[in-house]
Order: structure tokens, then C-alpha cells, then sequence
């Protein structure tokens, strides 16, 4: 199951 | 954070700064497409609502901050400040037809169906098609002022750097972000065009102005 992931790019 | 990701940035905050402060020196934005302008604002505050959310580190939310106030500083240049000297007759480019399918692949395909992460997936694709309605100008006008070559220059090299940034993260971090990566992608391709006309006609301190 994907979890949505932080953004660190830009 | 690699180097490649740390230039990639610089040289899209170049990019950003060298079209404000051609803009503010000429006091004018004849050249530049209001539309495209426009597009990268709307990318950006779309983009960056999880500043309200996320913390991630100071330097990502100081340069979310400044990419999204130097991009409306821009949208408001051309429409308000200086709006006599802007070239609409020449950017014509209907944007319509790039934020309505955007908008219904970022509702079909995306990583997660909630709202910040629909917003976050619209400006991705939104980014990788906003410099067409630039791009399409130039094509109309059959050229570009140097400094505004110098500009779309830097926001390619961004846009290549990021590739490599990418390619360098799944090698040694096993990081990847396919809908990132594809419309990365696509948004450098864009570019290639215009890249070889920067250094067969700009670089050599020609003017970049397209065969009739």
C-alpha cells in the first residue's frame, strides 16, 4: 500500500 | 540533497531573478509571455501548500517562500505594473487547453486521491507544459531578446539538472518519483529546441531569432 511520501524537492 | 538537485535549484532561482530584474531594469516585459508567467504562479502556490503541513528543512520552506513571492512579484509586473509595455497581441497561446486536461490527469492519475496530493500532482504536470505559451510567443514573434534566452536557458538547466538529481537518487538512495520523473521528462524535452538554438546562436553572440 503506497504511502504518500514527504516532498522535499522543489 | 546532491549537488546536481543543489545547482538545479540555484539555476531556477536564477531563473527566476534574471526575468524579474530584466523587467525592472527595462522597465518593461515586451518578450515575455504573461500566460507562461502566470502558469509558473499558479504551479507554485499549488504546489507548495504543504508549507502549511510539512516541515521539511529551513531551506526548502525559504526557497518554496521566495519561489512563490518572486513569481507573483512577476504576474504583477506584467499585468499591473507595467502592462502598457506587455505583449499580449503576441501571447495568444490559449491556456485553457493546457490547465483543463492537466487538471483531469492530476485527478486520474496520482499517488493519492486527497486533496493537497491532487494539487501537488496538477502542478506537476502544470509545470512540465507552463513555458509553452513562451515558447509559442517566440515562435510567433521569431525571436527572443538575449536576456530572455538567458532566462529560459537557466529554467532548462534546472529542468536537465533535476534528471540527473533523479537518476543520482534512485542509484543512491533508491528514491523515485515516477509521476515527477515523466513529466520531468517531458518538460526538458521541451526544451531541446530551444537548447540547440542557445548555443548555436546566443552563445555565439547572435541574437536568437528563428529561419523565416
Amino acid at each position: 500500500d503506497e504511502e504518500t511520501q514527504a516532498k522535499d524537492e522543489l | 540533497m546532491n549537488v546536481f538537485r543543489l545547482i538545479g535549484d540555484l539555476s531556477h532561482l536564477l531563473a527566476i531573478l534574471i526575468l524579474l530584474w530584466k523587467i525592472w531594469k527595462t522597465r518593461s516585459c515586451s518578450g515575455i509571455s504573461g500566460k507562461s508567467q502566470f502558469l509558473f504562479a499558479l504551479v507554485f502556490t499549488t504546489r507548495y501548500l504543504d508549507l502549511f503541513t510539512n516541515f521539511i528543512s529551513p531551506y526548502n520552506t525559504f526557497m518554496k517562500i521566495v519561489y512563490i513571492v518572486c513569481s507573483c512579484v512577476t504576474v504583477y509586473f506584467i499585468y499591473v505594473k507595467f502592462k502598457a509595455t506587455y505583449d499580449s497581441n503576441h501571447d495568444t497561446f490559449r491556456v485553457e487547453f493546457l490547465v483543463v486536461p492537466v487538471g483531469g490527469l492530476a485527478f486520474l492519475v496520482n499517488h493519492d486521491f486527497t486533496p493537497l496530493e491532487i494539487l501537488w500532482t496538477f502542478s506537476i504536470y502544470l509545470e512540465s507544459v507552463a513555458i509553452l505559451p513562451q515558447l509559442f510567443m517566440i515562435s510567433k514573434t521569431g525571436e527572443a531578446e538575449t536576456i530572455t534566452s538567458h532566462y529560459l536557458f537557466a529554467l532548462g538547466a534546472y529542468r536537465a539538472l533535476y534528471i540527473v538529481n533523479w537518476v543520482y537518487r534512485y542509484y543512491f538512495e533508491g528514491f523515485f518519483d515516477l509521476i515527477a520523473i515523466v513529466a520531468g521528462c517531458v518538460q526538458t524535452i521541451l526544451y531541446c529546441d530551444f537548447f540547440y538554438l542557445y548555443i548555436t546562436k546566443v552563445l555565439q553572440g547572435k541574437k536568437l531569432s528563428l529561419p523565416a
